[in-house]
């Protein structure tokens, strides 16, 4: 029917259902929709191949602008990484895993346990610090994150470390006082380092619905979210929230988490994550 | 965006006089994209918007031939929306938060669900809501694989004054079995499996927790939900409750500003009731559940 210059209902609705399935979101899919059925309409395309390619093309377009991978700069001394994001998304793996990368590249690493919050956070990540034989700084259990931040930036400055990743506890972006907390924890790194935080990294969970979009806009508003890691694309879960996200935000996927070892970490390569949409 | 929903609706339907056959489509492609957008399944979606067309058109025809073109006392934006409303508390429900404790010496609740959406601090919120209701429950650190797992249960455990059973080189089926016979000789009377996160599809760690069910038989196993999670909620809860004896769920995360249209899709598709919802990090933040909050949040 492409041939005729329109798209059947049948062809709209499957590619509805796969997009929409995939947490692309109602609104995301409209517009795709509406985008492909524009370009068709103006013979805009001179080989209309199956929809499915015209799709993944929009979808190239969109994602592949995030295909900006993180550039350590060890002059900086140290390269500052903040991490941030909802409970439970995968922060504290997450900064173990890119330790670990880093680490294996060459560059010394310094993991501070800024989450002084949670039952057992610090613990977690003195643990995975242990396994991967990098430098560790935490304070008591209740201590003042920023304080923690500080002392961290003090410690890798003097220890003349590469790259110190700044772990934080996980918090609802919609909790005033907590975004309050991070805010005071960015600023207190960027008064005392130039240029600190060098990235500031949002954690997103893959199998999140259409709240990842509220979280990545008001953690956004609230400091400035220079990457994402998106974790979790070992499950079911296709994490197209992702889209509307590029779209609107703009913001480069650094890495994507498959899993809950060490070596789970993954650039994020966009042609790969839009096969993955419709497999 | 919690009201677009239901304001978008009442724009259209305003100043309309009865709702039509015509008027309730346009309705329905409102309420379509807002449980979307609230993270209802597609399929679930599908089939709540034809429920609520057939039950308004009927409606429709019912009102002209009782009426016969008098102007109705409701609003027809009113109207349409309290039908929505209703169809979703009806899908929610029946209401059933109750917990089974068998007669056995020790009853036992499982906690399953994918990796970070809340078990550990669930098991200490159950723990202390079944403190108030007067049991006497034993936490047990099933998971032997997230570092410093048992150490987070145990530091909940201790800020509640509530024990916590942990056993090294053991595994967790026989970690459980275990517990039940040391919760037993401690005057316990239920003891909270907290399992370690995990991917309905993998296959060796589902079978870790059929063989906890084997060796332990627990009267309650709930499926933690983060009421965040998107369209997975249904293939997630299918494949648990395929392979488990799943008898009910919990919600977390609900201080946030999740719609939580999850709960929906599990309910529907799975047909096991939600039990509780946590609604803040601190142990205290377990509420039972009540469809009618969860019902406007999902229709936003
Ligand atoms: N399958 C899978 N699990 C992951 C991945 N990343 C993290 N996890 C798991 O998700 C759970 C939560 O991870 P954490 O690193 O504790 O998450 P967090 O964001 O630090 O959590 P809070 O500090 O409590 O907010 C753990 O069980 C991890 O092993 C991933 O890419 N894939
Ligand atoms: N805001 C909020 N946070 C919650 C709620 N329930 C749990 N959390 C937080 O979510 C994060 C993950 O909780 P955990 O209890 O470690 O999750 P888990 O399912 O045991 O994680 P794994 O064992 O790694 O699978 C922690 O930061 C908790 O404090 C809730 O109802 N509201
Ligand atoms: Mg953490
Ligand atoms: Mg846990």
């Amino acid at each position: 029917t492409l041939g005729k210059r329109e798209i059947s209902p049948e062809m709209i609705e499957h590619l509805e259902e796969t997009l929409i399935t995939a947490d692309l979101g109602a609104a995301t899919v409209q517009e795709l929709i509406d985008t492909i059925k524009w370009k068709v309409a103006r013979k805009e395309l001179e080989n209309p191949e199956s929809i499915q390619c015209l799709i993944k093309q929009e979808l190239f377009s969109i994602l592949h602008q995030q295909e900006r991978p993180l550039q350590i700069d060890p002059s900086c001394q140290p390269f500052v990484i903040l991490t941030v994001g909802v409970n439970g998304t995968g922060k504290t793996t997450t900064i173990a895993k890119l330790g670990a990368l880093l680490q294996s590249q060459g560059l010394s690493v310094m993991l501070a346990a800024a989450d002084t919050f949670r039952a057992a956070a610090i613990e977690q990540l003195e643990i995975w610090a242990q396994r991967i034989g990098c430098a560790f700084v935490k304070h008591r259990q209740g201590a003042d994150p920023s304080a923690v931040a500080f002392d961290a930036l003090k410690s890798a400055r003097a220890r003349h470390i590469d790259v110190l990743i700044i772990d934080t506890a996980g918090r609802l972006h919609t909790k005033m006082p907590l975004m309050e907390e991070i805010k005071k924890v960015y600023r207190i790194l960027s008064r005392e380092h130039t240029g600190a935080p060098h990235e500031t990294l949002l954690v997103l969970d893959a199998t999140t619905g259409q709240n990842a979009i509220s979280q990545a806009s008001l953690f956004k508003d609230a400091i400035n979210i220079t990457g994402i890691a998106l974790t979790k694309l070992d499950g079911t879960a296709k994490g197209g929230v992702i889209v509307g996200i590029s779209r609107s935000l703009n913001i480069p996927i650094r890495f994507i988490g498959v899993g809950e070892k060490l070596d789970d970490l993954r650039e994020f390569h966009a042609k790969d994550f839009i096969d993955a949409l419709f497999e | 965006v919690i009201t677009s929903g239901f304001n978008k609706v009442r724009d259209r339907l305003q100043g309309k006089v009865e709702l039509t056959e015509s008027n309730i489509e346009d309705a329905l492609r409102d309420i379509r994209f807002s449980l979307l957008e609230a993270d209802v399944h597609l399929s679930v979606v599908k089939r709540f918007i034809a429920h609520v067309q057939e039950k308004a058109v009927g409606e429709v025809v019912a009102t002209r031939v009782a009426h016969k073109g008098k102007k109705l006392k409701v609003s027809p934006a009113d109207h349409f929306i309290n039908i929505c409303y209703e169809e979703l508390v009806n899908l929610m429900g029946p209401v059933d938060v109750s917990l089974r404790f068998g007669s056995r010496p020790v009853a036992a609740i499982m906690l399953v669900g994918l990796q970070g959406c809340g078990k550990t601090t669930t098991a200490g919120k159950l723990a202390s809501y079944l403190r108030s209701k007067n049991k006497k429950p034993l936490l047990v650190a099933a998971d032997i694989y997230r570092p410093a797992a048992i150490e987070q249960l145990q530091v909940i455990g201790s800020s509640l004054g509530i024990p916590v059973y942990t056993q090294q080189n053991a595994l967790p089926p026989l970690i459980c079995k275990q517990a039940l016979e040391h919760a037993r000789s401690i005057g316990c009377d239920v003891a909270i499996f907290d399992t370690a996160g995990r991917l309905a599809i993998d296959d060796a760690l589902m079978h870790e927790l059929e063989n906890i069910v084997a060796m332990t038989q627990p009267e309650n196993t709930l499926l933690v939900c983060d009421a965040m999670i998107g369209q997975d909620a249904v293939k997630t809860a299918e494949t648990f409750s395929r392979r488990l004896p799943v008898s009910g769920f919990i919600l977390t995360k609900l201080d946030g500003d999740a719609r939580g249209g999850a709960a929906l899709s599990i309910k529907e598709v799975t047909g096991k009731p939600i039990k509780f919802l946590g609604t803040g990090e601190a142990l205290d933040r377990l509420e039972e559940f009540r469809p009618e909050g969860l019902a406007s949040r999902i229709l936003g």
